[in-house]
């Protein structure tokens, strides 16, 4: 499903070079529960971004169902990742001018084949799973961290995508709810074959994860393959 | 150093009415290591915002150092806490113009009686503590989650406050990085005697805390005393 080959990123500011990524290699094959770990600054951010079409890398190809998703423009990456890819991400990017079921809602409305009633159902559904239904109304100023992160949670897998990539998920979660999450994602592998990519500093999605890549200073150093796939 | 006197805090959302904090009664002695622990939701940034000076309680009193500050204008409120308080916020609030060592900076720009070399030698020393020395010269856009969260650890501590509230301040961080950051503030406390209460749901920074209550639902269901303080 995902494969990287020989991948770099370098960020320029100034007089400073960063590199990011450090020639990253990688075969992702579909329904499987992925966790990057890693120090603060390692660069799973920057790994997710270029799988999820967020950003390109400097060098080297990021390919997503065989299509290389390096060559797309602007409006193709969009459309891409509208029909394929959910992204958690590490700061939510929630929309302040949409409430809580708007915010959920608004990957659907990407997708016109959605009739209403249908559209309305998932996202009701979505919004149990994660404990927010009280909450669907207000904005998201006016709800906590992890309410916010569940949110982000939610819109990420509203429109079923065959691949999500989440960056930290649970960081601001309390242990039972961030069972609930995990709950959902394995329900989800189990019931359509999802994929999931997760960075994470988490031991409870690591516990989850059939295969660990560790991450030290933008190269892999390390990958575990944990469980076998049921 | 901090007393709550039936503290509720009710936010009013068009026909919604969210009870955040129900009643809360609560004496914390200095130099101590104060930790809340409770669900996604169950109050404890606005409790942390209630003592930080940040807001002000719908009924009931907070007093810190024996000061009613709910009868602070808001004007009294900023120059309060630029005085006595350190606040590591839950989504950082790192100011986006300002470079990674000019956030650090700012708080000390606000006491007026450090001399520039005092003030550079605080700022660079803290940096090295949270690993952010290389990355002073970037902006806030352009460091990772765990950095900007380290960013925001070291801006709370500068000025060397006696309170610092520290929300969720190792959400962000691997386990390496996190215990760095528990370590300084271990360091304040037992050179300056500075008092930390901290809402997380870090295992890490519970095992650490004299003090632990849990919240749920707004109102405080248990604590428990853990360690003799040294
Ligand atoms: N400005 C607001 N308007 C309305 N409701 C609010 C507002 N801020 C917080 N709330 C609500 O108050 C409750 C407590 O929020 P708070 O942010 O204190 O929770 P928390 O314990 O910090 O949660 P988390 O662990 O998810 O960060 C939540 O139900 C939240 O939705
Ligand atoms: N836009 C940018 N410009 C310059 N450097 C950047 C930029 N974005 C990220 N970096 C740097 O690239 C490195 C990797 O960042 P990345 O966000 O991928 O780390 P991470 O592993 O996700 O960290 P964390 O666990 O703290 O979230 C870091 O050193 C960071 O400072
Ligand atoms: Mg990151
Ligand atoms: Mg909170």
């Amino acid at each position: 499903l995902i494969r990287l080959e020989n991948v770099r990123k370098i960020y320029q500011t100034g007089e400073v070079t960063v590199q990011a990524l450090k020639g990253i290699n990688l075969d992702i094959q579909k329904k499987s529960f992925v966790s990057f770990i890693g120090p603060s600054g390692s660069g799973k951010s920057t790994l997710l971004n270029l799988i999820g079409c967020l950003d390109k890398p400097t060098e080297g190809k990021v390919f997503v169902n065989n299509v290389e998703v390096g060559l797309f423009n602007r409006a193709e990456s969009a459309a891409f990742r509208g029909k394929n890819l959910g992204f958690v991400f590490q700061n939510f990017n929630l929309i302040p001018v949409l409430t809580v079921y708007e915010n959920v809602e608004y990957p659907l409305l990407m997708l016109d084949h959605l009739p209403l009633k249908e559209r309305n159902d998932r996202v009701l559904r979505l919004l149990e799973k994660v404990g927010m239904t009280d909450q669907k109304k207000k904005y998201p100023n006016q709800i906590s961290g992890g309410q916010k992160q569940r949110v982000a949670v939610a819109r990420a897998l509203v429109t079923n995508p065959q691949l999500v990539l989440a960056d930290e998920p649970t960081a601001n979660l309390d242990h039972a709810t961030a069972f609930k999450v995990i709950n959902i994602m394995q329900e989800m592998t189990n019931e359509f074959g999802t994929t999931f990519i997760f960075s994470t500093h988490d031991p409870k999605i690591v516990g989850e994860a059939e295969i660990i890549y560790t991450l030290e200073d933008g190269a892999i150093v390390n990958s575990e393959i944990k469980k076998e796939k049921k």
